[in-house]
């Protein structure tokens, strides 16, 4: 089943 | 100083229901480019990035940089009171704990301001990097409100495809499965209805169908959405705000791991 993913890892902290 | 006045002070109440659903505490952020929010929602899987330019407003004045932290369903509780023909002008000092709205009449014989408390809230903004999409789709904002809506009748999750053949919306659920395929339509009557997909190379991801629909209370402001997709990043799902700027939702897929 695929994962639900988080922004975090697409967009580093600025 | 602040003091932001917006003719179509409806604007702003649509911006509001917009994000209301998805983030609950946001920073306001005003700059001499614009007011701007960037936030997520609490399991942090989506992000919702506002911003409405300074030119947009009849008066614009922001002498230094600030950020207004504010609870969205007490803003939205403020700005319902507007009516949808006012003028609404935000007004906030310098170091102040409170911001005003301010609604003003079309023919200025109702005046009134309703004042908010501030609250601070710890955020960190994101760098979203300038990203090369491998399609483009874009379409009556109506009609994919509407696909979402019936998606999530049957499953739980959209697998968004997009082919030369057109963009493929599909789900599973216990009762069945749905595929909506819309095909690229450039001959229509206004140019708002048109389907355009501009596709580098063909692009499939899968995303939670309940954080689509939350972006569709988006709608209103716009007659267009704008979905971009990229393998291995969130999509973005594109609002623009007539003359004024744009509310982009980007949402995190779903990866077979």
């Amino acid at each position: 089943k695929p994962k639900q993913q988080t922004i975090s890892r697409f967009f580093p902290p600025k | 100083m602040l003091e932001l006045r917006l003719v179509q002070g409806s604007l702003l109440k649509k911006v509001l229901e917009a994000i209301r659903e998805l983030v609950t505490d946001a920073n306001f952020d005003c700059s001499a480019t614009g007011f701007s929010l960037q936030a997520m929602d609490s399991s942090h899987v989506a992000l919702v990035a506002l911003l409405l330019r300074s030119e947009g407003f009849e008066h614009y004045r922001c002498d230094r940089n600030l950020s207004m932290g504010m609870n969205l369903n007490n803003v939205s509780k403020m700005l319902r009171c507007a009516g949808n023909n006012d003028i609404i002008t935000v007004k906030a000092d310098d170091g102040s704990d409170t911001v005003t709205f301010m609604f003003e009449s079309p023919n200025q014989d109702k005046i009134a301001d309703f004042e908010m408390k501030l609250m601070d809230i710890d955020s960190e903004h994101l760098g979203i990097p300038d990203a090369e999409y491998q399609a483009i789709v874009r379409m009556p904002s109506s009609e994919f409100a509407r696909i979402c809506k019936d998606l999530s009748s049957i499953g739980d999750t959209v697998i968004i495809s997009v082919t030369k053949e057109g963009v493929k919306f599909s789900t599973a659920g216990d009762i069945g499965t749905a595929n909506i395929v819309c095909r690229q339509n450039k001959t229509v009557d206004k140019p708002e209805e048109a389907t355009i997909i501009e596709m580098q190379e063909p692009v499939s991801l899968t995303f939670a169908l309940r954080y689509m629909n939350s972006f569709t209370k988006a709608t209103p402001l716009s007659e267009t959405v704008t979905i971009s997709l990229s393998s291995d990043l969130p999509v973005v799902v594109e609002y623009k705000i007539a003359e004024m700027g744009y509310i982009r939702f980007y949402l995190a897929p779903k990866i077979e791991e």
